[in-house]
């Protein structure tokens, strides 16, 4: 899946990617 | 831990060494979130558990709008007992010389 990515201005580096839909909960 | 429909897991194998860590974080359940929750996904990032504050890393990402003001709280409990995990472990296995 694709992945984004988020930079903090505190420099933290945020990796955004798909949840597999197997680990979401039953709604 | 307590179920705080934050999930927080290890993004890669702990090598019980390194202070620095990647964790992975996702919402299991938006409903027990307090503010508006957009599906952003599955959030990577580093952690070090000796120098950073669980709660630090939840203020940042409410900052870079993955999550409301009022839910840094939850975000930074479901961080807390996951570094808490990995760290009740690492005291119980140290790494082999």
């Amino acid at each position: 899946g694709a992945t984004t990515q988020v930079v903090h201005s505190a420099g933290r580096r945020f990796i955004v990617s798909p949840v597999p839909e197997s680990r979401l909960k039953e709604p | 831990a307590e179920d705080t429909g934050v999930r927080v897991e290890l993004a890669e194998e702990d090598d019980g060494r390194k202070a620095s860590i990647a964790l992975k974080l996702w919402v299991e359940d938006p409903r027990k979130l307090k503010g508006k929750y957009k599906d952003a996904g599955a959030i990577e990032f580093t952690f070090d558990l000796e120098k950073e504050v669980p709660e630090g890393v939840a203020q940042e990402m409410v900052e870079s709008g993955f999550f409301h003001e009022s839910d840094a709280k939850i975000v930074g409990k479901s961080i807390r007992d996951r570094v808490a995990l990995i760290k009740w472990r690492r005291a119980r296995t140290p790494p082999s010389a």
